[in-house]
């Protein structure tokens, strides 16, 4: 564990409990992609079949309950009691290409042929574009609420943050792998126009509206 | 899955 990711960690934290806090808040999912969310909960499920085979420390263990309960929670109440509040018809990103794409991906890049690694390899690819139909729906509405704005960049710099984590432990311990580290850098390149609004604007109190 | 690699992450 170094700085990085523990940072790292608490921005995935409370990226997710400023989601659940807006929600609560004004009672309403509007602005988020229910397609992102669900590819979260893929993600995060995928990630995690280890959960009960591979036992690494409390913390881990804890934090991976914490994430698929998480976003299992806030698929599930989307889908319940907030379903009036967001509109389908914005959250049109076509997501059986990020799950295809991602599967290839696995099939292709993994370090070894075997049911968990796989869907780890899986879990990783997929995460780097699960931010896609969240994006592409604010492109298309062309603004945020604020607090949507800081579970985005929350959500960001948590991947953002692992690729410095890798690029230290590389300088430190020699440590390194390519599948995440690109995988990473994917999702921060893809981040690259919603950090550079974050920064101009929203750090400045201003409200998140694409130019 | 190497001890502590990246598999041992969040």
């Amino acid at each position: 564990m170094n700085v990085f990711r523990l940072v790292a960690d608490l921005m995935h934290l409370a990226s997710i409990l400023i989601l659940l806090l807006k929600i609560r808040k004004t009672r309403s999912a509007a602005g988020i992609s229910f397609k992102s969310q669900l590819l979260y909960l893929i993600v995060f499920v995928t990630r995690y079949l280890d959960l009960f085979t591979h036992w690494v420390s409390l913390y881990n263990t804890a934090m991976k309950v914490f994430f698929i309960a998480s976003s299992g929670y806030i698929v599930y109440q989307m889908q319940r009691r907030y379903r009036a509040t967001w509109d389908p018809a914005l959250d049109t990103f076509r997501i059986e290409f990020l799950l295809g794409g991602a599967a290839v991906m696995s099939l292709i890049f993994h370090t070894k042929f075997t049911f968990l690694e796989l869907f780890w390899t899986y879990s990783i690819w997929l995460e780097a574009v699960a931010i896609l139909p969240q994006l592409f729906q604010m492109s298309r509405t062309g603004e945020a609420e604020t607090i949507t704005a800081h579970y985005l960049f929350a959500l960001g710099a948590y991947r953002g943050l692992y690729v410095v984590n890798w690029i230290y432990r590389y300088a430190t311990e020699g440590y390194w792998e390519w599948i995440p580290f690109l995988a990473g850098m994917v999702q921060t390149v893809l981040y690259a126009d919603f950090f550079y609004v974050y920064f101009s604007r929203v750090m400045r109190g201003k409200k998140f509206e694409l130019p | 899955a190497v001890k502590g690699g990246a598999h041992d992450e969040l």
